[in-house]
């Protein structure tokens, strides 16, 4: 499903250069949970990036489901985000002005879907992360624990086919976040989601299918083609 | 140090009144580290902002080294943030359009401190979070431990009395997380700095000399007038 060829990403320029990601190869087929791993600093939210659309490598190729994503053009990248990706933000970006329900409800507002079922499902997805209570609140009354959990809400609702997640269980305490890894696998378990998941957390590392280490924008600690 | 007496604090009012944190007792000694735990929304941040004169209890009382903190103006308030406390963010809060470094220089800027020891102790405190090869960088381009520990060496630079550190260590992976708790056993040595960390990491509240959770906005499993 993923497949990532020679991927470097650097940012700036001459002296000022940083080199993030250096010639990455990665192959993810569709279905497994990814662990990503590795330092603070060392590239994965980065790599993640790249591989949800958000960003463009500064050498390398990227195919998902067989297509190029870098000869693509921001639009058609963008509808490729809305179709296929869910992505759950280190610093979760849910929007300030409306409630956690409208910031779950969002996306099935650009698929079309109409306005009783997109409440249903998204009051669904925020009962399945216990935030049934809280779905009035706008983010700024809601916890650092409660905002991330939003964010997990939000990218699932649309039932993405990839769903990349950076440290999705940073911000929660040990039984919440088992809460949340049992949806994503009740999920995956439903319609065979891929999931890659960037986490510092050893025990979500463990949950995961396969666990691959990045250090210093290298791949460090996987089998030969980094094919899980 | 400081000395909480049935403190509550309510959001909102009449139907949409949500209590969040109820008639509080809690006592910790000058000198001790006391880690405070609880499940995500359980009052943690709320707690720590009102000790950290951030935010206003809506009944009971708060002393700080003997000085009634409810009784001061803003302005007082202030003061003593500035004087007495550093606190680490759950969000971090760094300033975006400047460097890490002049992030980190900023409190000593308020404290009247000259350009060159200003410089010098913040570019130490920046190495000794390991973020001396990104000083130069603003927040935007910085990864999420990154910036965690910008805003670390932030809190610590200005030497204050009395640290909170709103869960310092969770972008951090094991090893730099390490490294941080280090560095705040070390300046509690050389300064018999107060330190009160909320945190989900068992491992960070094991290292703490005690441990309060926080349940529903009640203190539940610590010694009976919860002193440390
Ligand atoms: N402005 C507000 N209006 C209404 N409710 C609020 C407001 N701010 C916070 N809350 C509520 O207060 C409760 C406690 O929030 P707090 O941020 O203290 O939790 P926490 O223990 O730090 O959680 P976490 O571990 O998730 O960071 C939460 O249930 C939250 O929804
Ligand atoms: N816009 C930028 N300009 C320069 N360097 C950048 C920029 N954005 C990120 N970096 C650098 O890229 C490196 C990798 O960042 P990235 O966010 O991918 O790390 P990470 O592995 O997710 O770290 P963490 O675990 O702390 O979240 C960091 O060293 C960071 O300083
Ligand atoms: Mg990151
Ligand atoms: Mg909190």
């Amino acid at each position: 499903l993923v497949q990532v060829r020679r991927l470097s990403k650097t940012y700036g320029e001459g002296e000022a250069a940083v080199t993030v990601l250096r010639a990455l190869d990665l192959d993810i087929d569709a279905g497994r949970i990814v662990a990503l791993c590795g330092p603070s600093g060392s590239g994965k939210s980065t790599l993640l990036n790249i591989i949800g659309c958000l960003d463009r490598p500064t050498s390398g190729t990227y195919h998902l489901a067989g297509q190029d994503m870098s000869a693509l053009d921001r639009t058609a990248q963008a509808a490729a985000r809305l179709t296929y990706l869910g992505f759950i933000f280190q610093s979760f970006h849910l929007l300030p002005d409306i409630t956690a329900l409208e910031n779950v409800m969002l996306p099935l507002q650009y698929a079309g879907i109409p306005l009783a079922e997109r409440r249903a499902r998204a009051e669904s997805m925020l009962a399945r992360v216990e935030l049934t209570d809280r779905m009035h609140h706008r983010p700024n009354q809601l916890s650092g624990g409660q905002k991330q959990r939003v964010a997990i809400a939000r990218a699932c609702v649309s039932r993405p086919r990839l769903l990349l997640a950076d440290e999705p269980t940073g911000a929660l305490d040990t039984r919440t976040g088992r809460a949340v890894l049992d949806l994503l696998e009740e999920i995956h378990a439903e319609e065979a989601l891929t999931i890659v998941i960037v986490t510092h957390d050893n025990s979500v590392a463990a949950w995961a299918h396969q666990r691959i280490d990045l250090r210093d924008g290298r791949i460090v600690s996987s089998p030969p083609d980094a094919h899980v």
